[in-house]
């Protein structure tokens, strides 16, 4: 979890 | 996405911007370092991989487009630009960046989320940003007249840098689960690397003078 919330920053 | 994500990528795409007006409409691209820009385009390609893999936002990949985009354009005016590469300061640019690139890429390698080739290349990009600026302020601190865009330009990407720590605070302050302790160290990292630079650019800019470093 978290890993793709990581991942939607530039 | 929260106004200080926002602020910040507009910020980075204000940078960009004018790195291209300047080194278009001056046919010139005195004090800007080429290995700077040569390493911003190993970060985002090693980044944005996800472009095959998954889609977030058409916000998103429109943003990744644009940088990797103006990144190379830049490079190619430097490198092979009839008029463009004549100005580039080669000898002043000579920071070696491969002792940048294999520290980040090993550090990559043993402090990662998960050990899997996207997974490394993309922490490997969260490092290496964090230092890619690096050659670019030498460059500026070797440069007697450093010109305002160049200026504004690393000011811009400071900016950048330090309004993501705020998003970074407002967002671990509103969505639960959110921790990303690499992203935010190097981030931190990053945003220091540039404290240098903003106190003489505020402080030239206050007494109206013209930006320098002290070498």
């Amino acid at each position: 979890p978290g890993q793709e919330l990581v991942k939607d920053e530039l | 996405m929260n106004i200080f994500r926002l602020a910040g990528d507009m910020m980075h795409l204000f940078s960009i911007i004018v790195l291209l007006l300047k080194i278009n409409a001056t046919r010139s691209c005195r004090g800007v370092s080429l290995k700077t820009q040569e390493l911003y385009a190993i970060v985002f390609v090693c980044r944005y991989l996800d472009l095959f893999t998954s889609f977030i936002s058409l916000y998103n990949t429109t943003m990744k487009l644009i940088f990797l985009l103006s990144t190379f354009t830049i490079i190619y005016w430097m490198r092979f630009h009839k008029v463009i590469r004549v100005t580039y300061d080669r000898e002043q640019d000579t920071f070696r960046y491969q002792f940048l690139i294999l520290p980040c890429f090993l550090l990559a390698l043993v402090l990662n989320n998960e050990f899997s080739a996207m997974e490394v290349l993309w922490t490997f990009s969260i490092y290496l940003e964090a230092v890619a600026i690096l050659p670019q302020l030498v460059l500026l601190q070797r440069t007697n007249n450093i010109d305002n865009l160049t200026g504004n330009y690393v000011f811009l990407l400071g900016s950048y840098r330090a309004l993501y720590i705020l998003n970074w605070i407002y967002r671990f302050m509103t969505e639960p689960n959110y921790r990303q302790y690499l992203v935010w160290i190097s981030g931190i990292v990053q945003t220091i690397v540039y404290i240098d630079f903003f106190y003489y650019y505020i402080r030239s800019w206050r007494n109206n003078e013209k930006l320098s470093l002290p070498a």
